[in-house]
This record gives structure tokens, sequence and C-alpha cells, in this order.
């Protein structure tokens, strides 16, 4: 465990845990796509289905209990709880995410790192989490308000998204063959994706003025 | 191999 990686697990489980208290405290789940949240939990689910069977750490263990908890009850927050579920932008929340769901999943078929089940659903998962930020940015752009809750998230998630990018930077450099190309090249092409908001993100806060994504 | 197969990352 490199301080890259553990910075970026915490990054990734503040942008999580704050979403999910936000949420929680405002009762409000303005600006936040629910597909985008719907395809996270789908990532973890996919990911995470050797947590009883393959113990790694203790660390490992929990970290991967509470990001299930965490975005599994986010949907759920989105979905059932009866003041949230109202402040959804439903009309507005349209990216049709069964679009990236069946790719990533024929691409994790041909190209994974063993054709097992656990291997496949890993590779899928991996390619999923690359294209899971794609709904909420569209509505991001869409509705053009950025309020502090999606942009925070958003910002998070793409921090932790660069760490991971140090952080296989310094294994590369410090363990012996460590290659991982699906998950190196998944990473790369998630955190372009976050790029031009990072641009637009940090442009905004410079000039204090608020966050506006081109059309 | 098996060791580089053990995602060990989250």
């Amino acid at each position: 465990m490199n301080l890259f990686r553990l910075a970026g697990d915490m990054t990734h489980l503040v942008s999580v845990v704050v979403l999910l208290l936000k949420i929680h405290t405002i009762k409000s789940c303005a600006g936040v796509s629910l597909k985008t949240q719907e395809l996270y939990a789908l990532v973890f689910a996919a990911r995470y289905l050797d947590l009883f069977v393959h113990f790694v750490s203790l660390y490992n263990t929990v970290m991967k209990l509470v990001f299930l908890a965490s975005s599994f009850s986010i949907v759920w927050y989105m979905r059932k709880h009866k003041i949230v579920r109202r402040t959804y932008d439903r009309e507005h929340d349209t990216f049709r995410h069964h679009f990236i769901v069946l790719p990533c999943l024929v691409l994790a078929l041909l190209i994974n790192e063993r054709f097992t089940f656990r291997e496949v659903m890993w590779a899928f998962s991996i390619y999923l989490e690359a294209v899971a930020i794609l709904p909420q940015l569209v509505l991001l752009q869409r509705t053009r308000n950025i309020d502090n809750l999606t942009g925070q998230y958003v910002f998070f998630l793409g921090a932790y998204r660069v760490l991971y990018i140090l952080n296989w930077i310094y294994r590369y450099f410090t363990e012996p063959h460590f290659v991982h190309w699906i998950s190196w090249i998944a990473g790369i092409v998630q955190t372009v994706l976050y790029a031009d908001f990072f641009y637009y993100y940090i442009i905004s806060w410079k000039n204090n003025v608020k966050l506006e994504l081109p059309a | 191999k098996s060791e580089a197969l053990e995602h060990d990352e989250l």
C-alpha cells in the first residue's frame, strides 16, 4: 500500500460518503444523476464478488463493504425515499446507460485476464467504472447549474482517479512485473473524461464565478 | 501469475 493509493482510496471514500451524507442531510438529490449512481453500484457489485471468498486485508474488506453500502444507499435514497425521490431530476437524467453497460460486458468477455466468471465480472467492473460518470457529466451540462453537491462529488472522483494513476506509476517502478493493462488503460480513459470538467471547475473557481460547462 | 491475478486494489 503506497501513499498515492491510500490517498486515492480516501478521496474516493470521501466522494461517496459526502454525497450520501449530503443527500441524507438536505433530503435532496438535485443535480445528482441516478444513472451514474446505479452504474457505480453495479461496478462495486461486479468487482467485489470475491468479498467473502478472497481475503486480501481487513482494510480491503472494510472499504469494499463501505463502498457497497454507500453506493446502494444512495440509489435507495434516490429511488425509494419519499422526500428525496421527488427532487430527482428525472426528465434531464435521460442518458441511456444500458448503451454503455452492454458494450462493457461484451468487451469484458473479449478482453480479460482470465476467462472465468469472476475475472470477466472484474474486467466488466473496470470498463464500466471508466464510463460510469458520463450520465452525471451529461446531466451537469444539461442543467448547467452545478451546485456544490455535484461539483465536489465529480471533483473528488476525478482526484481519486489521478491519485490512482500516480499509484500505478509508483508500483510499476517499485514492484517487479506489476503490469495491469486492463486497469491502466480503462483508468486513463476514465481520468481523461474528467479532464474537461476539471478545466472548467478550476477556471470557475479561480474567477470565482458560477461553474458553467459549455453546451 | 496467480499473484498478478490477485486484485489487491479496490
